[in-house]
């Protein structure tokens, strides 16, 4: 839904990385793997 | 010159053993000499470019396929053991020898050739030529084996060295994976540290607006 | 029981080839057999390990460095031309013929060992046995060389192998981390934009605040 999406762009980048959320390793592999999937 | 030398037992008698070296320039096929030697005595004499012809004519073998037989026959000598038979025949008032060789099949055999060898007045010197060249051979044989040996060693170092390198090489992959998501990390975690910080002061920004505009 | 074959020129003809064998078992210097021939005859001897220790004693030479002598003088053979003579004398009455072998020096030389050598009875049968035993030691050599050769081929072809895997490992690494930059720099610009847009809402919420404060 419109809001849903709305959330996820405040909360997310277009990369799936969360803004406020401290990353670490396994989360950084998944975002940088499905940013070869996107590419 | 080509020469090869080989251990031979003539079928009529196959408990005596004789040596048959065979010469030749470039191609069997253009003529061979023969020395045939017991050990004690020796024998000589060549076969020519027409007679291999002929021979081949004569058994209406394509000429080709007859040059390999014979050397299948002459030069590579014990492993064809079974597939060739030879015949030798002296004639010590001649001073002479037939010898021939013949082709083994299943179900017979033929002669593949003949000649009469003449006999050496020298023997001696044959033998010694037999020996000599035995020598030289076993000589320039071991020098190739020297030289393989030294290359094996060689390229198995080179291997090895190339092995550790490549381990090296996979390990410092790893490490710099490893290295470079914890940079990442911090460099992100610094940034989202910034972001809820900002996002705490806009909202205490737009709360403190609201109750303003509350009061007002 | 081992054995070696080896061309010798007597000093007293260097012109003439003779072929000396010489065999032992296991240790030169628990005795060893000699034959010698010129092709057409060949005489037969041996030297006990008693006999060894004599001759060493008499040159006053430590036994196992005498030993060592022995070994270049008449198995190394040709490589230690010029250190070692050879000499044969022949009395055909007695069918005996004196062997020696010496040691050649800068101020001289000195004879290593002698022995009276008995012709043998049969010399074709010790011709054909030295022909046969260099035929033999050619097809193992033969048989030596080849495996060198294809082991020589399977460790090139492995090097090989491992030479590119290396190469794609290294490229794959230079691959690995110009890949992790460009998509890191992609999420770290996200985040820069995020801030870049929260710093630009707070700066216009803390104008408007301002601007209400004004109107007040």
């Amino acid at each position: 839904s419109p809001d849903t999406k709305e959330h996820f762009a405040r909360e997310y980048d277009c990369y799936g990385d969360s803004y406020t959320a401290d990353t670490d390793v396994a989360q950084l592999k998944e975002v940088f793997s499905r940013m070869k999937e996107n590419t | 010159m080509e020469k090869t030398l080989n251990r031979i037992h003539p079928v009529s008698d196959p408990e005596a053993t004789y040596f048959l070296q065979v010469s030749w320039e470039k191609d069997l096929g253009a003529g061979f000499g023969i020395i045939l030697s017991d050990g004690q005595c020796a024998w000589t004499g060549t076969v020519s470019e027409a007679e291999i012809s002929r021979e081949a004519d004569d058994m209406e073998m394509n000429r080709e396929k007859y040059v390999e037989e014979l050397k299948k026959a002459l030069i590579t000598g014990e492993e064809s053991a079974g597939r060739y038979n030879f015949a030798i025949s002296r004639d010590e008032e001649n001073r002479e020898c037939h010898f021939s060789y013949e082709r083994n099949l299943k179900d017979g055999s033929f002669t593949l050739g003949s000649l009469k060898l003449q006999k050496v007045s020298s023997p001696a010197e044959v033998v010694r030529e037999l020996i000599g060249y035995c020598l030289d051979c076993l000589g320039r044989l071991q020098a190739k084996n020297e030289l393989l040996q030294k290359e094996n060693e060689r390229l198995f170092s080179d291997w090895s060295d190339v092995e550790k390198r490549l381990e090296k090489c996979v390990e410092a992959k790893e490490e710099l994976e490893a290295d470079l998501y914890s940079r990442f990390i911090l460099v992100l975690n610094e940034k989202k540290a910034k972001i809820r910080n900002l996002q705490k002061l806009l909202n205490e920004a737009k709360e403190s607006a609201a109750d303003d505009k509350c009061a007002r």
